[in-house]
């Protein structure tokens, strides 16, 4: 495998935008895969800085895409229909292979909602079954029926859409159970809503990681299930650790043969 | 190095402690780092202050993050640090009220370790639990296990959180990690990571350093 990035030895640039060409080509040709050409987004402006180590280049980009008008209405529904958007990537040039490791959306002028989140950033809305609104009643707890942490039971269900009957009820009873076990308080019904979408959108995430993972791991609900991936990346995590090389420090000696 | 090496069980790591919501992992792996430093060199396991590392770290963003190598440096200009109980943790940033002589742990330099994870391995069993930094792709829903994503996933080029490796050895076969985290005991596996060792998984191998202590 080509060299690993040295982050602490990684400067980051800022770049004149003949650089950034093909890697913002490479970005848009990934954000237009599978649709047909009238119907692809362009690019209009990108901005961006590279991150060098061993034999690879970091880009991170930061670009103005415009969607097409959009005419056809089983389509316009269902896709973020805002002309301009806003997007960050992160693209990998490795040994003049591309690779898209990030890509985040969003409509340029979206309604901010509750806790800072564009209120149409594609979360799946989770419809609630006729006549259950997630009032404070709603929290009864009734554990679920099934206490299986990877929930694949329910996935399936997710393909139909509008989403099953038994989805929603299923997706309120683990909801319930996490609002109880994380001893989880929301100011308004309006807010409790919001974190259900987002619990149920990350029950979709925690299912794909699971079946892209390798290992012996196991995901599902957590105290962060309730986060959309801004929020947790923006509380819990640490950005800096990739962006600045930090004080330089000898190498340790090898340990000799035991 | 040893098939299997773990701190835990001898008494070089202290219980699993809670960031909050605060990205200050950075300095949860650095005190972790020390407190194992101190506890060979000096045979006493000390719980250190973080607090201490966010208010009077200068040159590291405190809640809005840091880097470890800049730590041990401000540690070693601070002259030392003082235990969790004199200088508790509360979580977002406050003035500096280091004093010097409440300090109760000091180190003389740091040192950047191998990228190859077989060396890290080595250098841990002989020298004590060491300061990483990974990608935490996944880590918001992980529950248990050894986590292996597919490695376009978790880049070692995203590295976004700091940690603490203080053993390693197979589950079944599977060679692992064992990480702590700072996410309190509520998460992971009763606070602790299992990662994939031996591919470089999620960057495991890029950032790590230590402490030393004389």
């Amino acid at each position: 495998a080509p060299n690993e990035p040295r982050a602490a030895g990684a400067q980051a640039w800022e770049l004149e935008s003949p650089e950034l060409l093909e890697p913002a080509r490479f970005a848009l040709e990934m954000y237009n895969r599978g649709r047909a050409a009238r119907t692809r987004a362009a690019l209009r402006v990108v901005r961006g800085r590279v991150r060098r180590a061993g034999r690879g280049s970091l880009y991170s980009l930061k670009a103005t895409l415009v969607e097409p008008p959009c005419n056809d209405p089983t389509v316009c529904q269902l896709r973020v229909s805002k002309k301009t958007l806003l997007c960050s990537f992160e693209v990998l040039d490795e040994l003049g292979k591309h690779m898209l490791l990030r890509q985040d959306c969003g409509p340029v002028d979206s309604k901010i909602t509750g806790a800072g989140i564009p209120r149409d950033a594609g979360i799946a809305q989770v419809r609630l079954p006729s006549g259950v609104s997630p009032d404070s009643s709603l929290f009864q707890l009734s554990p679920p029926d099934d206490k299986n942490e990877t929930f694949s039971s329910f996935l399936p269900l997710l393909n139909k859409d509008p989403l099953p009957q038994d989805f929603s009820v299923k997706m309120v009873s683990i909801f319930k159970d996490f609002v109880t076990t994380y001893n989880r308080t929301y100011e308004t019904t309006e807010e409790a809503r919001w974190r259900m979408s987002v619990f149920a959108n990350n029950m979709v995430r925690a299912q794909k990681i699971q079946a892209l993972d390798r290992g012996t791991a196991r995901y599902g609900v957590t105290k962060f299930s309730d986060l959309t991936e801004e929020e947790f990346r923006t509380i819990y995590l640490n950005p800096l650790l990739k962006e600045e090389p930090g004080k330089r420090m000898r190498l340790a000696q090898s340990i000799p043969d035991l | 190095p040893p098939p299997e090496w773990d701190w835990r069980s001898k008494g070089a790591v202290t219980k699993v402690k809670d960031q909050g919501m605060c990205g200050s992992c950075w300095a949860f792996s650095v005190t972790g780092n020390v407190e194992g430093q101190w506890f060979l060199k000096r045979g006493s396991l000390l719980s250190l202050s973080e607090q201490e590392l966010l208010d009077c770290d200068k040159v590291d963003k405190a809640c809005l993050g840091g880097l470890p190598s800049n730590a041990y440096s401000a540690i070693r200009t601070l002259g030392g640090l003082e235990t969790e109980d004199d200088y508790s943790y509360h979580g977002h940033l406050q003035a500096c009220s280091f004093s010097a002589d409440k300090a109760k742990v000091y180190i003389n330099d740091s040192v950047e370790l191998s990228q190859n994870e077989l060396k890290l391995a080595a250098w841990l069993a002989k020298k004590g639990p060491i300061s990483v930094a990974i990608n935490a792709f996944g880590m918001q829903f992980y529950r248990h296990g050894i986590s292996h994503p597919l490695r376009p996933l978790c880049s070692p080029w995203l590295i976004d959180h700091a940690v603490l490796l203080v053993g390693y050895g197979n589950r079944s076969a599977t060679p692992f990690w064992a990480i702590k985290n700072s996410w309190g005991t509520d998460w992971g596996e009763e606070g602790y990571y299992y990662l994939h060792r031996g591919s470089g998984a999620c960057g495991v191998n890029i950032m790590a350093s230590s402490a030393v202590v004389d």
